[in-house]
């Protein structure tokens, strides 16, 4: 038998020992450690490495406390606009949906447009159609709602910034600009 | 962003990745998540590749896609190959963020040049490591 194995993040940035408390840091490792032994229940039964992705993302999406999903982060229009892809690496194919609000996982959706369409890449009210029409779970965009998203976009607001999902520890000056420099001749 | 990459028994490999993108991005803006060879690859002959960082940059440098061609056309390991993109051009480029990545070996790297990434691995033997700071 194959080494089986799998690995899983759940966002870079600007992460700092100074910002996390105990709690927080539980409550992160303990997210990760559930994606992790639900990928792996899978993969331990000679499941696919497809089925153990999919099953580690779905469970780190319904945890607010990842940008994915549940707890996803606002646009500057307030609302949450959600992406996902997958990739088997044995066929090649490929799975994807973009600028998703109602899908509760976008994850579910890409595998449905690899597995059950003869494109890799759907966007929008078309994405959300597809996946509908297949019997994904279709939710009301409040369900991503998180006061803790909502505050941050808030200061993103007041800024006028927008930010990476794990920078908020950064001084809000580090935060990207709304609009690139404007370059006068 | 979330992601996640994994070698099954057969020897298939596969990567996901799923995000919220950035707050208060402009209305349409997408990263390199959903996009294939950006923020997620995946070859039975090299390695799956999930990415979180600043999307612009995964997009532009076509990180996921590249440490695959690194390891495939120049035969590099995939911790040099991830160690090549991520710490080096991602970083002359400005881009902020990190991959995990599995290869058809088992071999594994969770590889950035931010401050912290979440991340964690479960081996064959059940054994679970999660990692939040550098």
């Amino acid at each position: 038998m194959n080494k089986i194995i799998l690995v899983v993040h759940g966002g870079a940035g600007t992460i700092t020992k100074q910002s996390m408390t105990p709690e927080k840091e539980k409550a992160y490792t303990e997210g990760l450690t559930v994606a992790l032994e639900a990928g792996y229940k899978i993969l331990k039964n000679r499941g696919s490495s497809l089925d153990a992705v999919s099953a580690a993302v779905v469970t780190l999406e319904d945890n607010p406390l990842f940008n994915a999903g549940k707890g996803s982060v606002f646009t500057s229009e307030g609302k949450n606009e959600m992406d996902a892809s997958i990739m088997d690496g044995k066929t090649r194919k490929a799975g994807a949906v973009a600028s998703v609000n109602t899908i509760k996982n976008p994850i579910k959706a890409a595998r449905l447009v690899m597995d059950k369409s003869p494109h890799v890449l759907m966007t929008g009210k078309g994405a959300i159609r597809f996946a509908q029409e297949n019997g994904l779970e279709i939710v009301d965009s409040s369900y991503f709602h998180t006061d803790f998203r909502y505050d941050q976009w808030q200061k993103s607001i007041k800024h006028d910034k927008i930010q990476l999902d794990h920078s908020g520890d950064k001084d809000p000056k580090g935060w990207l600009k709304t609009e690139t420099e404007k370059k006068f001749g | 962003t979330v992601g996640a990459v994994a070698l099954d028994a057969n020897g298939n490999l596969a990567a996901a990745t799923s995000t919220g993108g950035m707050t208060n991005k402009k209305w349409g803006r997408i990263g390199d998540s959903p996009i294939i060879g950006a923020g997620t690859y995946a070859n039975n002959n090299t390695c799956a590749v999930s990415c979180t960082g600043h999307g612009e940059y995964f997009i532009r440098d076509v990180v996921a896609y590249d440490i695959s061609a690194l390891m495939e056309y120049k035969k590099l390991s995939l911790k040099d190959a991830a160690e090549e993109v991520v710490m080096k051009k991602l970083v002359t480029d400005g881009g902020e963020g990190g991959i995990i990545a599995v290869d058809k070996d088992g071999n594994y790297t969770m590889t950035f040049n931010s401050e912290g990434m979440y991340r964690g691995v479960i081996t064959a033997d059940g054994k679970v490591w999660v990692g939040i700071y550098k």
